[in-house]
């Protein structure tokens, strides 16, 4: 609780401005949890690696991305925590073995537009919604 | 070597190994589940290495959609049809007659109808040989699309037929044509096929580009009703009533340039929620 109320305290004299340096104040005493902290991890889905380079016709593949890492506190390490996960860690601190923590996932999407063939040589363009990860949170 | 993950693996704390075999085609299984295809697509006319690096050996149906890709490519995702389409007319070196997609984007900028298509699909002409070789149908000419492999939930918002004219003067010199597209409605063995007509355009013999005709509705009836589809025919007129072989009015067929291949083009929207089915 004290803890809390000393964080709570020092986001208040913070600036937008200031967010990198707070982030990295909290890195300083727990640097091997920040290593494990939610956040994207870049992953290429090659079309062309799984073969299928005779029917897509573009792109030769994309940046899928995807979120990994852990929901701890203090959740202001993590980007876009959602204010519920601070509940959820609540609840997984006094009963961790019933509940588990925030899950670390995507917050912001981005689409992708495929050309591909069909099975009659017929051209298909289409826009996929949230196929790409933008940025990661703990939900 | 499937998946590439760019970040050493020290640096996220996984070990990475190659899928076994099994494991890939799971992985593939899911990833054409992600694009909603329940298959692998085995196109007849499918892709080879060359064509790839080589746009002019590809068909004007892919070039049309290539030229859509690019065209968006570079710009922000979030860009929608109407701007795909915007461009594409742009690029498509077509006559002075308005498009359908050109003269809606021209007139009514806060339209929602390319805004809302989420879907463009180019269609490549079926019929073998131009029938044109045949007496009887001297002065038409024949096109027909496979519409009955849509995904399901896409309905057409546009459809047009494109088809490239040559420029041809000659014994044609300072005249105009009467280009007239109608949907082939019933086909009979002893008796003149019943036709009815969707779209006419005047052109000069001089002129040269891609013409575009409207067929939203016969699209949709297609779309709707496979089995009512007996496809396009072409005829072509002078000024005083005379009919035209098409070949001769400059209309490129199956036996011109792979690039100005007559096609027809359409745009979807999707009409219901996609559920995934459970696996």
């Amino acid at each position: 609780s004290a803890t809390s109320k000393r964080k709570n305290q020092n986001r208040n004299r913070y600036t937008q401005a200031q967010d990198v340096t707070r982030v990295s104040s909290i890195t300083d005493y727990n640097s091997s949890e920040l290593k494990t902290a939610c956040r994207k991890h870049e992953l290429y889905v090659s079309f062309q690696d799984l073969g299928w380079q005779d029917w897509i016709i573009a792109p030769k593949g994309y940046a899928a991305n995807y979120c990994g890492g852990e929901c701890s506190f203090p959740l202001n390490a993590h980007m876009n925590a959602t204010n519920h996960a601070i509940v959820q860690t609540l609840v997984h601190l006094m009963n961790p073995d019933y509940v588990p923590k925030p899950c670390c996932a995507p917050t912001k999407l981005n689409a992708i537009s495929v050309l591909y063939f069909d099975d009659n040589s017929n051209v298909i363009l289409k826009k996929y919604r949230n196929m790409v990860v933008r940025a990661c949170g703990c939900h | 070597g499937t998946l590439v993950d760019r970040r050493s693996s020290v640096d996220s704390g996984f070990l990475y190994r190659r899928l076994k075999s099994h494991e890939k085609r799971e992985m593939q299984k899911e990833i054409l589940s992600i694009l909603g295809l329940p298959h692998r697509p085995r196109p007849v006319h499918g892709l080879s290495p060359a064509q790839l690096n080589q746009p002019a050996k590809l068909n004007s149906a892919p070039l049309f959609m290539l030229d859509l890709y690019n065209a968006m490519s570079g710009q922000d995702q979030g860009m929608d049809l109407k701007d795909w389409s915007h461009r594409a007319t742009l690029h498509s070196h077509q006559l002075k007659v308005k498009s359908l997609l050109g003269s809606h984007l021209g007139s009514v900028q806060d339209s929602a109808f390319l805004s809302d298509a989420d879907m463009v699909m180019s269609f490549v002409n079926l019929v073998e040989h131009d029938k044109e070789l045949s007496p009887r149908l001297w002065h038409h000419r024949e096109f027909k699309f496979n519409l009955s492999q849509i995904p399901e939930g896409e309905a057409v918002t546009a459809a047009e037929f494109r088809i490239y004219k040559d420029c041809v003067l000659g014994s044609f010199e300072n005249q105009t044509f009467l280009i007239s597209i109608y949907q082939v409605l019933a086909e009979h063995r002893n008796r003149e096929t019943n036709i009815f007509l969707l779209d006419t355009q005047t052109v000069w013999a001089s002129d040269e580009g891609w013409l575009e005709f409207d067929i939203t509705a016969t699209s949709n009836l297609w779309v709707m009703n496979p089995r009512h589809n007996f496809g396009l025919q072409l005829k072509v007129e002078t000024k005083d009533g005379r009919n035209v072989n098409t070949k001769a009015a400059g209309f490129v067929g199956r036996d011109g340039p792979y690039d100005k291949q007559p096609f027809m083009v359409a745009f979807f929207k999707a009409s219901e929620v996609h559920l995934r089915t459970t696996r």
